[in-house]
């Protein structure tokens, strides 16, 4: 008599959650822009065994964006969960493993982002600022103004702009323009005068940051700027590198 | 009609099936979600 196949894997199962831990590194791993994104759902599961200790797993996942920049040295069990009131992204990715000897590696993946939409959050949220493209001009101008801001602050390194990875107005009751970019370290100091010639450093972690500014444009205007650089850690040496504090400056 | 016996003996079959206490398994899929529903 033939053996009866196996019971299907459940969503649910230590091994499903295994294969989509190991399919979320390899999608934060490989991407080098915007946000690490974390897992909300397993979709789905299929299983074809290939043969002894051997099997192709096929994946599909619901993931959700978090506020870790993809160059943060964060780990992504650290990294927060945007909220739906953030104007949540969600990610939705294919991805097929290979298990061989209970050792998964991911063949492929495919991923698309949408954000989730305008008027679901304004039923919720009336007040709550929304998504605004990253070429828009406000968007645009915030960023300039906040990365000028922090340069003329902080002496050091003249960082430049990587990259918008957010952006989010609100027209009312006050006008706010909200910004979230990436930064790079330049070969220039900020007390610099000719900065068009800075050129970035060479790919390191310690050359990078992140910054949020909020401008506020109506009734008063007001700028306020943090930026996080991700190579001034204070190193310890009897804690893991997942729980080092990250020192941040802050200028209003 | 044999729709109707069909039914039936599902529906007997069914009963039989079931020991006492039986709580039906939650779906294979899709898996709990872990923040919430977008």
């Amino acid at each position: 008599v033939p053996a009866a196949p196996p019971a299907p894997l459940g969503c649910d199962d230590p091994k499903s959650e295994a294969a989509a831990e190991a399919a979320v590194n390899y999608i934060n791993g490989h991407s080098h822009h915007g946000f690490k994104f974390t897992l909300n759902r397993i979709e789905n599961i299929r299983v074809l065994p290939q043969g002894p200790n051997n099997e192709v797993i096929f994946l599909e996942l619901d993931l959700l964006e978090t506020t870790c920049h993809i160059l943060s040295p964060t780990a992504l069990e650290n990294c927060t969960v945007r909220s739906f009131t953030d104007h949540a992204v969600e990610g939705d990715c294919d991805v097929k493993l290979q298990n061989v000897n209970g050792q998964l590696s991911v063949v492929a993946s495919k991923c698309h982002s949408n954000a989730d939409s305008s008027e679901d959050i304004r039923q919720l949220c009336p007040q709550c600022p929304l998504l605004a493209a990253w070429n828009d001009t406000e968007v645009q101008a915030a960023v300039t103004e906040a990365l000028n801001d922090y340069n003329s602050k902080n002496a050091g390194a003249y960082l430049k702009l990587l990259e918008i990875g957010r952006a989010k107005i609100q027209h009312h009751p006050e006008h706010i323009v909200f910004v979230e970019f990436a930064v790079a370290a330049t070969n220039c100091s900020t007390e610099e005068a000719n900065v068009e010639t800075c050129q970035l450093l060479p790919d390191d972690q310690s050359n990078f940051g992140f910054c949020t500014a909020t401008k506020v444009i109506r009734p008063s205007k007001e700028l306020q700027v943090n930026c996080q650089l991700y190579g001034h850690q204070v190193p310890t040496p009897d804690t893991p590198l997942l729980s080092r504090v990250f020192w941040s400056i802050n200028t209003s | 009609s044999v729709a109707r016996r069909a039914v039936a003996e599902a529906a007997q079959h069914d009963k039989v099936a079931r020991p006492v206490g039986f709580v039906p398994l939650p779906p294979p899929c899709p898996g709990k979600i872990r923040h919430f529903k977008i």
